[in-house]
């Protein structure tokens, strides 16, 4: 396994160990500024990790960026890592970076869904949900962002356990869901929530589970055409923006929705490129600029959360 | 590792509500004949599945007979699967 992240190739993509071992790497290299955090297990029992990116101060203000839980979408985990990376790298550099962590702290979830994202390398490169199983119930895995607490059950999921869109049992059923909220619960003083999907090139704010904007929808839909401008401005690449049901469809029980009726008034979902041609199988060749893009988009949404604190 | 030779993702620009509605059913069928990787939500969206080889012939016939039109986005799911396994390889290399 790569000894530095330095020699790591960032341009490709990698199986669960080499992230995790990235992970390792990045921390021991960084330990100034990174720690890395169990949150809890999976349901096949293997650890779910974040990384914190923090210049001191005790329990500031948060921004929660989460990437891979779908685990299909393998650009999203490898931008996840990019990300991190150009953290550590631009921190003292890059002066807009440099004044949100002086103030804030970055948490970075990278394998949102380590069972189905080990199922992607092993047996089905196109596997969507987490792996858990339960007696009498004929097909494996869980939507994972269908499984949040706001709006359970509703449109846009689905009560089969063989769909690809199946809530779970209950809220918070799967433990990769619960380790999150409890995690973000826990801490109290998140202010912005950016979780990474591909694809269809949009940026989207809630509700997913209904059609009534949000109370702050006009700051979010602002904020969003910022984002998709900057983004824009890297690589040509064109993103649509607006609330959850209306720019792609209703969703229920999903986790920008449980983020926003839970205090965090910045809270968007990211379906990131694909150029049209490649689905889920976007060439690695295409991790870097997809990246570089992504993490324009963010710092906007990171800007306005430290300049509006609330 | 599954194999998906031959499996194709199609693209389809659904004219109206009516077939998205048919796109939709397409999901519910048994055994499971697309698997959506956009799946059916308003007709200013593509929509794009992913067929097994077995279904396509089917799938097709489907979509002509609703008079749906549709592209191949993606003509072999398995030959990206095997350039992207073989770069990776490299890459650890």
């Amino acid at each position: 396994l790569e000894r530095s992240t330095n020699s790591f190739s960032y341009s490709s993509y990698h199986t669960l160990e080499e992230i995790y071992s990235w992970i390792d790497n990045l921390v021991t290299e960084n330990s100034n500024t990174v720690s890395k955090i169990h949150i809890g297990s999976s349901f096949e029992n293997r650890s779910i990790i974040v990384l914190k990116f923090s210049t001191g101060g005790s329990n500031r203000s948060a921004i929660w960026i989460d990437t891979g839980i779908h685990s299909r979408e393998w650009i999203t985990h490898a931008t996840g890592i990019w990300l991190a990376k150009k953290i550590v790298s631009e921190y003292g550099k890059d002066h807009a970076l440099t004044k949100i962590l002086k103030a804030m702290d970055i948490f970075l979830e990278i394998v949102t869904n380590p069972d189905g994202f080990a199922f992607t390398h092993s047996m089905n490169r196109l596997w969507r949900k987490n792996k858990s199983s339960r007696p009498g119930i004929f097909c494996i895995g869980v939507d994972l962002n269908r499984n949040w607490k706001s709006g359970f059950g509703g449109n846009g999921s689905n009560k089969n356990p063989c769909s690809d869109t199946y809530q779970g049992p209950s809220p918070q059923s799967e433990p990769e869901v619960l380790a999150i909220v409890n995690f973000i619960s826990g801490h109290g003083n998140f202010k912005a929530l950016i979780s990474i999907h591909s694809y269809s090139q949009m940026i989207m704010f809630p509700y997913g589970y209904s059609l009534e904007p949000v109370p702050n929808h006009d700051e979010l839909y602002s904020l969003a055409k910022d984002a998709v401008n900057a983004l824009y401005k890297v690589h040509g690449i064109k993103y649509i923006f607006g609330s959850i049901s209306t720019t792609l469809y209703t969703a229920s029980g999903i986790m920008v929705d449980w983020a926003y009726d839970n205090g965090i008034k910045y809270a968007f979902s990211f379906e990131l490129r694909d150029t049209g041609h490649y689905g889920f199988l976007l060439p690695a060749a295409q991790i870097i600029p997809t990246a570089e893009e992504t993490w324009m988009a963010i710092q906007t949404i990171m800007k306005h959360a430290l300049n509006h604190p609330y | 590792q599954m194999n998906f030779t031959g499996d194709q993702v199609l693209r389809v620009i659904a004219k109206d509500e009516k077939q998205l509605s048919l796109l939709r059913d397409l999901e519910g069928l048994k055994p499971q004949k697309v698997d959506f990787w956009r799946g059916p939500a308003r007709p200013s969206l593509p929509v794009d599945m992913r067929v097994p080889f077995s279904e396509l012939k089917d799938v097709k016939a489907y979509l002509a007979s609703h008079d749906i039109a549709c592209s191949v986005m993606i003509k072999d799911i398995q030959v990206l699967l095997d350039e992207e396994r073989e770069a990776m390889a490299k890459s650890r290399r």
